[in-house]
């Protein structure tokens, strides 16, 4: 999968959310929007306190926002252990470094990745999964296959094929 | 199979396929 093109379509994704139209990579360094986004998507596990912990305002300050994005990427790590039993080991995670400093299109790609994978697994994820799939066919593909790298490995119980042939 | 660009490919029934077995798989949230 081009990186490039992950980074793209999961913003068209993102702008799914209400209030998210138009949202760019130099509106997601700092973590906070993805934040608010998982809240949005499991609020009973990223909670109004869990949110407390993301810094607001940090500006600039690239060490602030890797801060924020180090809880972030934590989180969702913790949400596929705890909630939802599935390893993603296998998945390599992003270089926060890259999207705090740089705003790095490919390491952002595979943190939208990781939330995709949040909403198309939640208790809500009929919503999720209905927008998707009124999006363009062309960022359907790329959603799917971003999807499937995330639940096809190590045998996951849950996985769902190509063409849900339970492979 | 290639899609055909600015038209419904081969791929459509894939896609159609692969999200409604998303829909149709039991949730298991811990609670």
């Amino acid at each position: 999968m081009e990186s490039n093109s992950l980074c793209e379509s999961l913003l068209k994704w993102l702008e799914t959310f209400p209030g998210r139209e138009g949202t760019k990579i130099s509106h997601l360094t700092d973590g906070v929007l993805m934040a608010n986004v998982l809240h949005q998507i499991a609020p009973e596990y990223f909670s109004e306190y869990w949110l407390t912990r993301i810094k607001a305002d940090v500006g600039d300050n690239w060490r602030l926002k890797v801060s924020n994005l180090r809880k972030v990427q934590q989180g969702v790590v913790d949400y596929y252990q705890e909630q939802l039993n599935q390893s993603i080991r296998h998945f390599p995670l992003p270089d926060l470094n890259k999207i705090g400093e740089h705003g790095d299109a490919v390491e952002m790609g595979r943190m939208l990745q990781l939330l995709l994978g949040c909403a198309v697994n939640c208790e809500n994820k009929q919503q999720y999964i209905e927008a998707i799939m009124n999006m363009e066919e062309r960022v359907q593909k790329v959603i799917m296959e971003a999807i499937q790298e995330l639940m096809l490995r190590e045998g996951s119980p849950g996985a769902v094929g190509l063409d849900g042939d339970g492979r | 199979e290639m899609n055909k660009p600015g038209g419904p490919g081969p791929s459509e029934g894939v896609l159609a396929n692969f999200f409604n077995s998303l829909l149709s798989k039991k949730t298991a949230i811990n609670s």
